[in-house]
């Protein structure tokens, strides 16, 4: 029942 | 869908509790609970975005850190950023929106103050001229 979750996060928008 | 309903003015709070308990239950609860709730604060129903702020606020208060962490992710923050942004979603969300999305960023700079990320993302509003004062 594992899931793989990738935890990396985005970077800042630049807006 | 119930708890942000645009076509009722009055806040579910029974739906509300039950969306918090759905949040503390489920392993990755926090992270779909953003996803869904970014979705509704981009709505161009000013009805619909203010009930899911009100949903927000109310899971920053009663689902604990694991949501803190989730929320001050610039994954969900950038959702927040292209609101107020006029390159994205800004042109079609009201300035009453708008500004609740200020305050709620402003209010965790305040909150969490050690989640840089949420620093970051001010700061970066303020240095556009996004957020002004």
């Amino acid at each position: 029942t594992a899931s793989f979750h990738d935890d990396s996060d985005e970077d800042l928008l630049n807006i | 869908d119930e708890a942000t309903d645009p076509s009722i003015s009055e806040e579910n709070w029974e739906c509300i509790q039950r969306f918090c308990a759905q949040v503390n239950a489920a392993a990755e609860g926090p992270l779909f609970a953003l996803r869904l709730l970014a979705h509704k604060i981009q709505s161009p129903q000013e009805g619909e975005a203010l009930h899911a702020l009100t949903v927000l606020e109310t899971c920053v208060n009663n689902c604990g850190e694991r949501f803190h962490s989730e929320m001050a992710k610039f994954r969900f923050l950038n959702e927040l950023i292209k609101v107020l942004s006029p390159k994205y979603y800004g042109i079609w969300s009201s300035e009453k929106v708008k500004s609740r999305v200020t305050e709620v960023i402003f209010s965790w700079t305040v909150w969490f103050p050690q989640e840089v990320k949420i620093q970051d993302a001010y700061q970066m509003l303020k240095k556009q001229g996004i957020v002004k004062g």
